[in-house]
């Protein structure tokens, strides 16, 4: 219909501007918690040495996310919706005039807290990731096909709760798999690091 | 909008013939895994020895949530919305239709996980309860004003994992107090029932 015509106008030239850059941009979505800021600020810690990542973020109030990730020295951009369930094209284009693309070598937008409105907009990534944790429990690849169907990527994050949680990991990968069979599956803890350089690999980021 | 004004419309009839059964009906909300199902399985278990519970479960796919619910003595509904994010009052009242409200002493609605969308709309019920869960983090109240404005209950859950995600709870409901005074925040396990009968007399459920 005649917004989603619009978004994807915005959208594609966004990838335009981009090409012209030569610079990749993810678009991270996920439930609330499931870890997106987490990744991102060990992104921006540990891969960040010889590169400069921009962060997009979008959350309904609050800089809270923006604050965390820009401590360790990323640029970040914080887009508040107010009721807005999902990030649009338009407010990534805006976003983007304000800087100069130049300076960065990979952007990521780090989308509203929500495993299900975010998936079928296009914010002019080149890839959409999608984050979540065992901690939300074993039942969230079946109960949500649309985002994992669009996902180019998911992410099994907090691992290091599966235990805590009566979590079977390689069960749920499994189940994924046969539901999703293109769809790969890293398993991660934000904070111990495990699976992370793996994860940073999977989407074409450079870790040195 | 037109939208909004025919969904209340239809919210306001079920009230009304909630009211004529003299039948309590409770909109549970929360994000993805943040515990409704446990909750609902919990209450089914524990409180349903001299009543019966009927359970509308909102998700876009399968029926997992009605499944285990039943399971334990409740009556479920499963609504799949497809891709609708949250549910509307008219599946809510097309599903009691389909039942003897006589037979029933309590209603629960799943909504769908999602932390956003539900909140604003009415599906006819007496109270909206919002279930949040120490594992998605520390500053879900101050990110969610519309979801926290809209409650009259919200539930901070899997307060057993609160050490192992290095949450203080005391600190997050003093925070939650502090932006939505109006707001009681109720502190549970649905794992090891801690808290579960005070979040039960909260809403008016008996326990015995
Ligand atoms: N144990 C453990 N905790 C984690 C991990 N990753 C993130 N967390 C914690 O989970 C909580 C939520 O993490 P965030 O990174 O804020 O999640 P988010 O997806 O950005 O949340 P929103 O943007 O609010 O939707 C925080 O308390 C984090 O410290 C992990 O791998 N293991
Ligand atoms: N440790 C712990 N785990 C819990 C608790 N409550 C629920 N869980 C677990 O958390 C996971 C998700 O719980 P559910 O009850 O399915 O959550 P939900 O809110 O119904 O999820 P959706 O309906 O899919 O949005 C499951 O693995 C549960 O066993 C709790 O109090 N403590
Ligand atoms: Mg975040
Ligand atoms: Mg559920
Ligand atoms: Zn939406
Ligand atoms: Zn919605």
């Amino acid at each position: 219909q005649k917004i989603q015509e619009k978004n994807d106008q915005i959208a594609g030239r966004i990838r335009q501007k981009r090409q012209n850059f030569d610079i990749p941009m993810i678009d991270i979505m996920g439930s609330v918690g499931s870890g997106k800021t987490s990744v991102l600020e060990y992104f921006s810690r540990e891969f960040a040495k010889n590169q400069k990542f921009l962060v997009i973020n979008g959350d309904l109030a609050t800089d809270i996310d923006a604050q965390r990730i820009s401590r360790f020295g990323s640029k970040c951009i914080q887009i508040n919706t107010g009721r807005g369930c999902h990030l649009m094209a338009f407010q990534i284009e805006k976003a983007l005039d304000t800087i100069d693309l130049q300076k960065y070598d990979f952007i990521f937008v780090e989308n509203v807290g929500n495993l299900i409105c975010p998936s079928s907009t296009d914010v002019g990534a080149d890839k959409k990731i999608t984050i979540t944790s065992v901690t939300e429990g074993p039942y969230v690849f079946r109960k949500h096909p649309v985002t994992f169907r669009m996902s180019d990527l998911a992410v099994l994050n907090k691992i290091d709760l599966a235990l805590a949680m009566d979590i079977d990991i390689h069960e749920i990968i499994q189940g994924s798999k046969e539901l999703y069979p293109q769809l790969e599956v890293v398993p991660t803890s934000a904070k111990t690091g495990e699976g992370m350089e793996v994860f940073a690999e999977k989407i074409g980021l450079s870790i040195n």
